[in-house]
């Protein structure tokens, strides 16, 4: 299993169709690194990108120096997975 | 592996394996309505199983529903093994869904993604497309919902097999695809087709690839409405709806178009909630909630169908 530990989720408020592009845009700066759950879609939907611990710096001095609004949806996705984890080995017990 | 389905937790998340023995038991306790059809195999040849919900007749007209296109969004599978376990308990009681049984068929494909759902539990919780991989093609996988022949390769698509949405070589270019096509087609009968992804809490029919309104844009406007306020209802989760293109973005060679495009009028696609915090890792305590709601959003669009068959 890929252990996701330190990824977050952040969920990005685009104000603008421009801020929308540069959202897209970030995906080709960081191919298959960031994983939109919501993609940019139109100013009114939160876009949610999975960012690898990793990546996590470079990503949100991106999103600061550009003024994009964002704030964390999951802190830590492992902590998740290892809750759905024991809560399936609960079940099936 | 469990030996019934009343021993089955339809609270939690379960394995492929899990699933597919599920059905066997529940095929086995409800013989008299419901019944199991191979529709074909995936890329890397596991069964693709369809149930079928009956009381006879032949070649009636029927609804179709999938879930589970996208294998990371597995509260899709939950709901759909709840919802198949809500239509045999709700025949004979439930009046509305009992003149839809007396007239009309149910078809419900649970894992329409099997590979990628199996990866889910192998190896990447939060895999998206399917494994097919071709000589020369360095990254694997194609995302299901924009391989089919309506509009394919247009905006909303992406020809970078490295990317979540990468659209395969070619339309239905994907045996999971393909086996739908060939089902659907073959049938002829399908009025209504429902397609179940998560998440966004969302209600949306054709057009993904276009931004002009289908013809019939006031009627599925006007359901998708009903069948938002009906959900809303049960817990108070509010659904926004409208087409693909107007509500979400531009999404080419999407279910919902083909379907559409092939002469079924009501076709739909949902997006299940996350209540805004868990994204795809929606906590298992919210399956049932989640399944409960949606089902009464269903039972809506399948009334309509069978007020207005055509």
């Amino acid at each position: 299993q890929m252990n996701f530990t330190g990824d977050q989720v952040l969920r990005v408020l685009a104000k603008d169709e421009k801020q929308l592009s540069l959202l897209r845009d970030l995906e080709g700066l960081k191919p298959q690194k960031v994983d939109f759950w919501r993609g940019p879609a139109r100013p009114s939907l939160p876009v949610d990108m999975r960012v690898p611990s990793s990546e996590l710096k470079d990503v949100k001095a991106y999103l600061e120096s550009h003024g994009l609004a964002y704030s964390i949806m999951i802190k830590d996705i492992q902590v998740l997975l290892d809750q759905e984890r024991e809560a399936m080995a609960k079940s099936r017990r | 592996l469990e030996r019934s389905t009343s021993s089955f937790s339809y609270s939690s998340y379960h394995t492929l394996e899990e699933i597919y023995s599920w059905m066997d038991n529940f095929v086995t306790e409800h013989s008299d309505i419901v019944s199991k059809i191979q529709i074909g195999h995936s890329f890397e040849n596991r069964s693709i199983l369809v149930l079928k919900f009956s009381t006879g007749g032949s070649q009636r007209p029927a609804i179709w529903m999938d879930t589970g296109i996208h294998s990371r969004e597995w509260v899709t599978h939950a709901t759909g093994i709840w919802t198949a376990k809500k239509i045999v308990s709700e025949y004979g009681e439930d009046r509305i869904l009992t003149n839809i049984l007396m007239s009309m068929d149910i078809f419900m494909e649970i894992v329409s993604n099997p590979d990628g759902f199996a990866f889910t539990h192998s190896m990447n919780r939060l895999w998206r497309k399917n494994k097919s991989n071709r000589r020369g093609i360095f990254c694997i996988g194609v995302d299901l919902n924009r391989n089919w022949r309506s509009g394919f390769g247009g905006n909303g698509s992406n020809d970078n097999p490295c990317s979540e949405t990468y659209r395969g070589p070619y339309p239905h270019s994907e045996p999971e695809v393909a086996a739908i096509v060939d089902f659907i087609t073959a049938h002829g009968n399908i009025k209504t087709l429902i397609s179940i992804h998560s998440y966004s809490q969302m209600l949306m029919y054709p057009y993904g690839h276009l931004l002009e309104p289908v013809s019939n844009q006031e009627e599925l406007y006007n359901l998708a409405k009903d069948a938002a306020q009906a959900l809303y209802e049960v817990h108070g989760i509010k659904y926004i709806y409208g087409s693909v293109s107007s509500t979400l973005y531009m999404a080419s060679g999407i279910t919902v178009d083909w379907a559409y495009d092939n002469g079924i009028k009501y076709s739909f696609s949902f997006e299940l909630r996350d209540t805004g915090r868990y994204g795809f890792l929606l906590p298992a305590t919210e399956i049932i909630p989640t399944a409960q709601e949606v089902w009464m959003a269903i039972r809506t669009i399948m009334k309509h169908t069978l007020n207005h068959l055509y």
